[in-house]
């Protein structure tokens, strides 16, 4: 079963 | 001190119902350029960005930049009271923990005033760069919405498939499976009805239904939605706000293990 990203994973905080 | 005026009430109504379903609280942000916001829902998975331009308001002032925290259900509670041809005022001042919304009926011989309280709200912005996407497709915002309602009582998931055949929306569930291909339309005379898809790369990605088909809450603000998709990166979902700016709805994309 595929798993559910995050999108911090991807963007970074500021 | 910060005011603004917007005739056309009714796309704060349908802003706010595109919102309400994703994200309970939100920091509005307030600025000369506009009013905007940005929010993930609860489990960080999705994020709402909406930008309403200052030009787009018949009278816009804000004289510094601050955020107002909301709960998105409260203010939409506080819109149920605006009729939809009615002329929307939201004021705040400097230093108070209310927001006053004023509803005009077009011929001014109804006025609401309502006060709403404002919440401190913690919110992680995120930094979205600018990026170049593999596959662009713009398509009828309504269809797109069909599409999605269709396939979440099939399946769970929605793995979108972007290549020179067109776009091929794919679901599968334990009663079966489904999918549905719109081929590249710009021939139509009606600009709103064309599907156009601008490719440098085939993609696919798979996503979770639940939170595409709450992005169509948007539908009723714009005729078209423009889908942007690369590979291992989350997809974006604008519908244009004619005149004003767009809601843009980001998601991550599921992750084979």
């Amino acid at each position: 079963v595929p798993k559910q990203g995050s999108l911090a994973a991807f963007y970074t905080g500021n | 001190m910060f005011e603004l005026r917007l005739v056309q009430g009714s796309l704060l109504k349908r802003v706010i119902d595109a919102i309400k379903d994703l994200v309970n609280d939100a920091n509005f942000d307030c600025s000369s350029t506009g009013f905007s916001l940005q929010a993930m829902d609860s489990s960080h998975v999705a994020l709402v960005a909406l930008l309403l331009r200052s030009e787009g308001f018949e009278h816009f002032r804000c004289d510094r930049t601050f955020s107002m925290g909301m709960s998105i259900a409260n203010m939409a509670k506080m819109l149920k009271c605006a009729s939809n041809d009615d002329i929307i005022t939201i004021k705040a001042d400097d230093g108070t923990d209310t927001v006053t919304f004023m509803f005009e009926s077009p011929s001014q011989d109804k006025i609401s005033d309502i006060e709403m309280k404002l919440m401190d709200i913690d919110s992680d912005h995120l930094g979205i760069p600018d990026a170049e996407y593999e596959a662009i497709v713009r398509m009828p915002s309504t269809e797109f919405g069909s599409i999605c309602t269709s396939l979440s009582t099939i399946g769970d998931t929605v793995t979108i498939a972007v290549s020179k055949q067109g776009v091929t929306f794919s679901t599968k569930g334990d009663i079966g499976s489904g999918n549905i291909t719109c081929r590249q339309n710009s021939s139509t005379e009606k600009p709103e009805e064309a599907t156009i898809i601008e490719m440098k790369e085939p993609v696919v990605l798979t996503f979770a239904l639940k939170y595409i088909t709450t992005f169509t809450k948007a539908t009723s603000l714009s005729s078209q939605v423009t889908i942007s998709l690369s590979s291992d990166m989350p997809v974006v979902v604008e519908y244009k706000i004619a005149e004003m700016g767009h809601i843009r709805y980001y998601l991550a994309p599921k992750i084979e293990e």
